[in-house]
């Protein structure tokens, strides 16, 4: 199963979800791999401490013909990465033209087909190729938004692109669910974008809603997944509960 | 004085600064111009209630010839806005292959000469036309960062882009300051990423820096400024030293 975190809107809570997604999945015994395909690198960070080179990243899986996709250990048990690079800014302009672009990542998963449970796949804030290369790879999409007063600028153009892709590369994506990160308990406004959100995509939205919890900000620093870091915070209990929800609505 | 509120990193406090530092420096009997160039619209959304159309928005200031730059009041007393619209959007590929597109905004603001004491531009998160726009038309530049763990990715491409239009087109751009943003206290990762801004940007960094308060978040809901909505909040007082700290490094 290869799922897809995406929202262009920056900062709403996409690596956060990813990295510790990803982590309560691994937790289950399940065997998982965090892809990430953003060109800053924040998944990586949040679970690597050295280097990475270009040709051992998503990069060269997206550019580099004929490699076979490698991917790492993370520090947490059933989790590998597959690492991204900055030279994945380059990848829209180098594979400019070239017809096969939008399928060079579901051709490089389709090659370690068997050796995992769950692909799950970290998005830049863009709808460009990379975010396109993820969705035409997955079978589900799962959209972060933050509960904000702004939050719902901008979804439109997510689900257009879902949709343009639907039409014509990937008639099987479909959106898994919309978890609401970031949540302020003690405002009203709270309240208020949460219902907003529930009115716009119904069943769709998970009902595990991630509040904000300065944990989940600390746990990349010490390169710790939040269920190591802080497994009694909030944070790691609400991951887990997404992760449970997620295993219900795939079975 | 025309001041651009800078970042491409998205959800890093542009807009919640630009609106906010514009009312500070309003309260100080100031004439400011609050400049919406962003598609998404948030300042707006921010100090207007009604619809704004197309051609009475920032959209009109590129793209129609000939239109006088047109802005409205706002709720706080000596602070007018120019309202963004959607169709922003389209204006980079409105503008495609026009040398004089860059030069937009400030050929619009040349017009608005001695109405206003300061102009204060909120921008997109990305570093296309509409951000060039901004730093071109500007004498100064603001650059908020989000006091996060992966806070500084991304900041030597902005620096790049102020580089490139320093060479050519606006030599008179200077950095003002970085004002680092939703900060937390209570967190030692929090001191460690004070720390690490002010080691690459020295003398730049603010004094003032805002930490993370709700208040700041709910403002925009009831079309107020931070200083009528939550006067006593830290959100307040620190916006308002932010204003007074940047009157002191123009003067
Ligand atoms: N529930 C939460 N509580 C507190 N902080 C959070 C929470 N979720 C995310 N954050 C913090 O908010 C910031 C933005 O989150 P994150 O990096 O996950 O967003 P993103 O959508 O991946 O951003 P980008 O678009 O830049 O890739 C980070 O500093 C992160 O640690
Ligand atoms: N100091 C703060 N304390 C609490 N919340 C804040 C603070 N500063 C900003 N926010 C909230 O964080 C979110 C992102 O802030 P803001 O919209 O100002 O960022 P931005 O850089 O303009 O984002 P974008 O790139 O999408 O335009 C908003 O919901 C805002 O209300
Ligand atoms: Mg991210
Ligand atoms: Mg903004």
């Amino acid at each position: 199963m290869i799922i897809t975190i995406a929202n262009q809107k920056g900062g709403v809570g996409k690596t956060t979800t990813a990295i510790n997604l990803a982590s309560a999945l691994a937790l289950t015994r399940k065997r998982v791999l965090l892809v990430d395909l953003d060109p800053q690198a924040n998944s990586t960070m949040s679970y690597i401490q050295d280097d990475v080179q270009a040709d051992a990243s998503t990069y060269a899986w997206l550019c580099e013909e004929g490699t076979a996709p490698s991917f790492v250990d993370t520090p947490v048990a059933g989790l590998s990465l597959a690492p991204a690079h900055l030279a994945l800014a380059r990848v829209e302009q180098q594979l400019q033209g070239d017809l096969e672009a939008p399928y060079r990542l579901k051709d490089a998963l389709s090659q370690l087909k068997g050796q995992f449970d769950f692909v799950i796949i970290d998005t830049p804030p863009t709808l460009g190729l990379l975010t396109v290369n993820a969705m035409v790879a997955s079978q589900q999409l799962i959209i972060p938004i933050q509960s904000s007063y702004f939050a719902m600028e901008g979804t439109d153009d997510l689900l257009d692109t879902v949709e343009k892709i639907k039409k014509r590369t990937n008639p099987n994506l479909e959106i898994l669910g919309v978890v609401v990160t970031m949540y302020d308990r003690r405002t009203v406004l709270g309240k208020d974008i949460l219902d907003q959100i529930r009115d716009v995509f119904g069943q769709k939205v998970f009902k595990t809603v991630i509040t904000r919890n300065v944990r989940l900000e600390e746990s990349p620093a010490y390169k710790e997944s939040i269920f190591s870091f802080a497994p009694k915070s909030s944070g790691a209990q609400q991951y887990l509960k997404l992760g449970r929800e997620v295993l219900k609505r795939v079975s």
